[in-house]
């Protein structure tokens, strides 16, 4: 899940 | 998602569209670096690999299979369509960019957040990315044609990394705990690599001279 939140951005 | 992303997410895409709509509309890749386009792909590939196994939004989803469809049709026209192919400048692009590939990689193995397969790639992605436009500009010194293509190209990816800033500066304000030093590092070295170009641009556009 911490993978998804810190790499939101494209 | 602020207006700096959004603004900057619509100028990158922008960019490489109109990069792959010149080059499909007048079968024509003069002035363009392949090994640019190369390394832009192995950005996307390596960055988007997540693409299958997080979803963050319909929208992330869309622009990652726009980024990654743009950057190897741009590639596959300059490398396998023959009338676009004849028009590439082999002798001009001669960048060693697969030791930009190795030093990223090294470098990721090095410093990154967290040591997973992911993570490190993700990493590696970031670190190739702020170099990906060396052989570009390198290309662009040798032939001195600064014409509307590359121009406008490089112009919009510079507006993109600048965009990317502000809204990094942003978020920093209004996001608790919104921290990310690789990403800030790697995004002011690329930043400041289109700030040299803007500033020999302005001046050749100024002067109204060639670029040296």
């Amino acid at each position: 899940k911490e993978f998804d939140a810190a790499h939101d951005e494209l | 998602m602020n207006i700096f992303r959004l603004a900057g997410d619509m100028t990158h895409m922008f960019s490489v569209l109109v990069l792959l709509l010149k080059i499909h509309t007048i079968k024509s890749c003069a002035g363009v670096s392949v090994k640019t386009q190369e390394l832009y792909a192995i950005v996307f590939a390596t960055r988007y690999l997540d693409i299958f196994t997080s979803f963050v939004s319909i929208y992330n989803t869309f622009m990652k299979l726009v980024f990654l469809g743009s950057s190897f049709s741009i590639v596959w026209y300059m490398r396998y369509h023959k009338a676009v192919h004849r028009t590439y400048d082999r002798e001009q692009d001669t960048f060693r960019h697969w030791f930009l590939v190795l030093s990223c990689l090294l470098l990721a193995l090095l410093i990154h957040e967290k040591f997973t397969f992911l993570e490190v790639l993700w990493t590696f992605s970031l670190y190739l990315e702020a170099v990906a436009i060396l052989p570009q500009l390198v290309l662009l010194q040798r032939t001195r044609n600064i014409d509307n293509l590359t121009g406008q190209y490089i112009f919009l990816l510079g507006g993109y990394r600048g965009l990317y800033i502000l809204n990094w500066i942003y978020r920093y304000f209004t996001e608790p705990h919104f921290v990310h030093w690789i990403t800030w590092i790697t995004g002011l070295v690329q930043t400041l690599l289109y700030a040299d170009f803007f500033y020999y641009y302005f001046l050749s556009w100024k002067n109204n001279k060639k670029l040296n």
